[in-house]
């Protein structure tokens, strides 16, 4: 977890980054900016559990390791889930 | 498995297609086998049929581009999206567009077109991605051979189209193994960076100490170039390698990478011709040995010299009491050697020389 006080280091944005844009295309994130700079907002978790949810990953709505990997794998560009 | 919302699918069964382009990375002739080849997977187990055209609309239309190609659904270059199919319908409805910046094979070293082919064409069929790992459908790439649908995702499109008339029986691809089935058994498992590694089937389990849940993942989608069926494996902690055995070849791995030079005969170790497989394999840091079981055998190798120890085979039985059986797989924990053959684990001290305690093979998974 990004502690609140330090700030993103550029790894951890590039990491936000990421994981904003595969969610978006994947779980329907939804548009636009996401809570205070750099602070993963309450979609955005949500939106990382259903994922993790969808991969059997340990379901911790952070951008752990695994999620993370997992975000950089090749695959198909159909969502995930919905329409 | 998943359907699309409202379970969309083709009104009839006699879906037409046309491949409108084709890549440069293979001949055209490879094209229209690997997509001929990726509508039978599905034919096969449907009453499905598939007609190709080569001008004018079809159903399924197969395309070729990169970056914005014309759906507002733009490709990301090499890598990451590979490509993307839209659900049964009018227009765009089943059209299949692959990402022309991959490199497209026919075998595993780039992506191979025939198993993407076959899991965008299943959401062509109106197929949604499965999440189980074992399917075709599931989003992430891996690279398999053989017949490429699973049980799952044979019941997903019955249930939209219903079994083939013909009945012609296929032999679906094995599903993920689960790891809380009490009868599990284990292919191989190795320590890797302070981290236990199982294999089994086409997977592995990753063991972290500050990982509560084991995570299963592809071994082909970590290390493409080493088999679908691994027999032993053992990490060398002083040279930061693992070998994998796999049959008469045994590969080297630093990390995710395969050492130059691998595959190698197990027989370079200085096992006999008549040795065909190793059962299981671990190494012993306190001595600096690596012990190699074949059926109720075990050598003993000194990674040192490079060389086996004199005096071997040994049998298992005299020399471990306690371990009546072949051993499917083996690591070694602070001065305990774990055993696994079948469904159960035995923990054999180093110092008492005897077996002090019997698991079952999948309480290492918390189960």
């Amino acid at each position: 977890a990004h502690s609140s006080a330090a700030p993103l280091s550029s790894e951890d944005k590039d990491d936000l980054l990421l994981a904003e844009k595969y969610l978006r295309r994947f779980y329907g994130l939804p548009a636009g900016l996401q809570g205070r700079q750099g602070q993963p907002s309450d979609a955005l978790k949500a939106k990382i559990k259903e994922m993790q949810r969808f991969f059997n990953l340990k379901v911790t709505g952070n951008l752990d390791e695994n999620t993370l990997e997992l975000m950089k794998e090749p695959r198909c560009g159909v969502p995930d889930i919905g329409e | 498995y998943n359907h699309f919302p409202r379970h969309l699918k083709w009104p009839n069964t006699d879906v037409t297609f046309r491949i409108v382009n084709y890549t440069p990375d293979l001949k055209k002739s490879d094209v229209d086998r690997a997509i001929r080849n990726a509508l039978n997977a599905w034919s096969d187990v449907t009453p499905l049929t598939f007609k190709k055209l080569y001008k004018g609309n079809a159903d399924i239309m197969i395309s070729f581009g990169s970056k914005e190609h014309g759906d507002y659904n733009p490709f990301d270059g090499p890598n990451g999206l590979l490509a993307h199919a839209y659900p049964p319908g009018e227009g765009i409805g089943g059209d299949t567009h692959f990402d022309e910046d991959e490199d497209w094979t026919k075998d595993s070293s780039a992506y191979n077109l025939f198993i993407v082919a076959a899991h965008e064409l299943g959401h062509a069929l109106g197929m949604s991605h499965s999440t189980d790992p074992g399917a075709l459908m599931y989003p992430v790439y891996s690279y398999s051979t053989g017949y490429p649908l699973a049980e799952d995702d044979i019941e997903g499109i019955q249930a939209l189209y219903g079994p083939n008339p013909n009945s012609r029986k296929v032999k679906p691809r094995p599903d993920a193994p689960t790891k809380c089935d009490p009868m599990l058994s284990f292919d191989a498992a190795t320590e890797l960076r302070g981290e236990t590694v199982i294999f089994k089937d086409r997977f592995y389990w990753r063991l972290h100490p500050q990982m509560p849940e084991p995570e299963q993942t592809l071994i082909k989608s970590t290390w493409p170039s080493i088999p679908n069926k691994v027999d032993a494996a053992y990490e060398n902690p002083e040279k930061d390698l693992v070998i994998i055995f796999s049959g008469i070849r045994m590969w080297a791995l630093n990390g995710y990478n395969l050492v130059d030079g691998y595959p190698k005969y197990i027989h370079k170790l200085g096992l006999p011709k008549t040795i065909r497989k190793v059962d299981a394999a671990v190494h012993i840091g306190d001595t600096g040995k690596t012990l190699l079981f074949t059926d109720e055998e075990y050598w003993s190798y000194d990674e040192a010299s490079g060389t086996m120890d004199t005096g071997y085979p040994r049998s298992i039985e005299d020399d471990f009491p306690g371990m009546s059986d072949e051993v499917d797989a083996a690591v070694y924990h602070y001065g305990y050697l774990y055993f696994f053959h079948d469904h159960v684990q035995y923990e054999y001290s180093y110092t008492s020389k005897k077996v002090i305690r019997i698991m079952r093979t999948n309480a290492i998974l918390n189960c």
